[in-house]
Formats: structure tokens, C-alpha cells, sequence
């Protein structure tokens, strides 16, 4: 379930973004299983700073290196891109 | 009605997180 802080548009708008992944890689589902790994990996690394508290001189996965990442792996969906940059705090 | 995995949901939830905290930085 969301954050509680989390509002239902922006909520929403996250599954019906999910959801048009979903659809477009329908016939690659390699493409949308990387692209939730990547969002996996970066949540994960997320919370393993929070637990170290930066001890280990890591900062985890950025939003740039999240945003790189699925820029190579939307090439040629520049849509999907720039929809998803509108879910990045610095896009 | 919407077949969400348990990885789709947390995907759902991670960009919700992002999209908040951008909210939150702009505000």
C-alpha cells in the first residue's frame, strides 16, 4: 500500500503508468521485467542507506542512474521517457 | 480491475514514492 503522504492522483497515475509499460512490452516482457527490476533495485538500495546511514560510503542507486538506465531501456519510446522523467524529483 | 504482481506493485510504489517526494521538493 502507499505512504500514507501519498496522494491518490499520484497514486494513480503511477498504476496507469505501470500499466502502459505493461501493455506496450506486451510482446517484449523482457523490457517491462528490466524496467521493474531497475526500480526494484533502486528501492532496495534505497533502503540500505537509510539502514547504514551512509556508513559505507555508498549512496545507493541515483534518480540520474534510475532515469539512464531506463532511457536505454525505452530507446526509441521517447513518450514512455518523458512521462516517466515526470515522476523524478530533479527531471 | 488491474492483475498486479507483487513486483508490478512495488514498481507502482516506488514511482508514487518519487512522484511525492518531487511534490514535496517543489512545494
Amino acid at each position: 500500500p502507499p505512504a500514507p503522504e501519498t496522494s491518490p492522483v499520484e497514486f494513480d497515475s503511477a498504476i496507469s503508468y505501470v500499466n502502459k509499460i505493461k501493455n506496450r512490452f506486451l510482446d517484449h516482457p523482457e523490457i517491462y521485467r528490466a524496467f521493474l527490476e531497475i526500480l526494484h533495485t533502486y528501492q532496495k538500495e534505497q533502503l540500505e542507506v537509510k539502514e547504514s546511514r551512509g556508513n559505507r560510503g555508498s549512496s545507493g542507486m541515483t534518480e540520474d542512474e534510475v532515469f539512464s538506465k531506463v532511457a536505454s531501456l525505452f530507446k526509441g519510446q521517447e513518450d514512455l521517457l518523458a512521462e516517466f522523467g515526470q515522476f523524478l524529483p530533479d527531471a | 480491475s488491474y492483475d498486479f504482481t507483487p513486483l508490478d506493485s512495488s514498481a507502482v510504489y516506488v514511482l508514487s514514492s518519487m512522484a511525492r517526494r518531487r511534490r514535496a521538493s517543489q512545494s
